[in-house]
């Protein structure tokens, strides 16, 4: 028995030991590769989709259990003298800048509190250029550009890209690509298509010149888009980008992957698959629409146009191809004015 | 987290007086960081 004893009382130090050296190793790993990408991407070198083992892993895991969790703990309300300790920790770690917050540390009950936190009055100053469109977030430019092609394809990363009409919904008033052009629809989305056409307001090519009227002079409009990541640390409500009216909002309720830059590099179908809010509707150029793409630790997107939208909701396993919920905001075909940089929606914790 | 924006713009106008065409151009680059209110593009 006491060999028994002694034998036990190596067990658990040995496998503690074990298991922070494979942790510290496999943190070593990842800071390796991460700053090899690092290096590649200061060399200009793109890189490239390489779904990993890491990635199939991911899937395996509830990450909206997860994620609520998080929401949960984050939530807990702190002793008015730890505030200031925990979110100077949290704006070191994360890098964020505290001598904007609107309200003095100790205002903020919980780190969740903290996180969706106002600025103060004129940090964030609006470009008043009329002709101009404005970053509707903090964060970092990933990609942008105009949508050509009969798919409107946006590259997630080079060698994988997503449809905008997936990320956007199908029955989406996305400006319809000029009948025939549209290759691979089924024959249900080509009648949807068509249906839509009646409805939409406009039609464009996007597919080839042959249809563009190269003689009138009314101005030629394209489809562009802008992908904006935001960091943990970075300001997390969404203003708005133009001036607006706000049609149609639709909730996916999806995945809650991670939204960082490996997860971008290797999980298939990142920006279609995760849970993400997207309001659509009409600026003076045509248009508009922004999909707030929520992720594991930043689940919830609290809508201030539509209070009583809950996300990040616990639900039965359901197949991911649930069609988004939607709603069309009275009155129809005018719906909700946005002014250009009001506040439109937050991230929220879990 | 992540947003997405896709909107419509001019891409090109033909003004009938031969005035220079004009566009939406962003004067953005990837990498950037951005704050909310500041110009992605005119």
């Amino acid at each position: 028995s006491s060999s028994n004893s002694q034998g036990n009382s190596f067990l658990v130090p040995g496998a503690t030991v074990a298991t922070l050296l494979m942790l510290g190793a496999l943190h070593a790993r990842r800071l390796y590769d991460d700053k090899k990408n690092e290096e590649a991407r200061e060399k200009g070198i793109e890189i490239e989709f390489q779904p990993d083992v890491k990635a199939s892993f991911l899937q395996m895991l509830p990450l909206r259990s997860i994620s609520r969790v998080w929401g949960s703990l984050t939530g807990i309300e702190l002793p008015i003298w730890l505030r200031p300790y925990v979110y100077k920790a949290w704006a070191r770690a994360f890098h964020s800048n505290l001598e904007e917050a609107a309200l003095p540390l100790e205002k903020y009950a919980s780190l969740k509190d903290f996180f969706v936190r106002a600025l103060e009055e004129g940090c964030r100053p609006i470009d008043p250029d009329p002709c101009c469109l404005v970053s509707p977030v903090d964060g970092t430019i990933l990609r942008f550009g105009e949508l050509k092609g009969s798919g409107a394809m946006i590259e997630q990363v080079k060698g994988f890209s997503y449809s905008v009409f997936s990320l956007l919904g199908s029955s989406s008033f996305l400006p319809l690509i000029a009948e025939g052009d549209v290759q691979d629809e089924s024959s249900e989305q080509q009648s949807n298509l068509k249906e839509n056409s009646k409805k939409s307001w406009w039609r464009i090519s996007l597919a080839s010149p042959k249809v563009r009227d190269t003689v009138s002079a009314c101005p030629k409009k394209g489809l562009y888009y802008c992908v904006i990541y935001l960091r943990p640390g970075d300001y997390h409500r969404i203003h708005s980008p133009v001036e607006w009216n706000v049609l149609v909002r639709r909730h996916f309720t999806g995945n809650l992957f991670p939204m960082n830059e490996r997860a971008t590099r290797t999980i298939r179908n990142l920006y279609v698959e995760n849970e993400r809010v997207v309001l659509e509707g009409l600026w003076q150029e045509g248009f508009m629409a922004i999909a707030a793409i929520g992720a594991t630790n930043i689940g919830s997107i609290e809508l201030f146009i539509e209070p009583e939208l809950c996300t990040n909701l616990p639900r039965k396993k359901l197949l991911n191809s649930q069609p988004p919920e939607e709603r069309v905001y009275e009155p129809e075909g005018i719906g909700k004015m946005l002014k250009k940089g009001e506040e439109v929606a937050a991230f929220n914790m879990g | 987290s992540t947003v997405v924006l896709v909107f419509q713009a001019p891409t090109l106008k033909l003004l009938k007086n031969r005035d220079s065409s004009s566009e939406f151009r962003f004067n953005i680059k990837r990498g950037d960081r951005v704050r909310v209110g500041e110009a992605l593009g005119r």
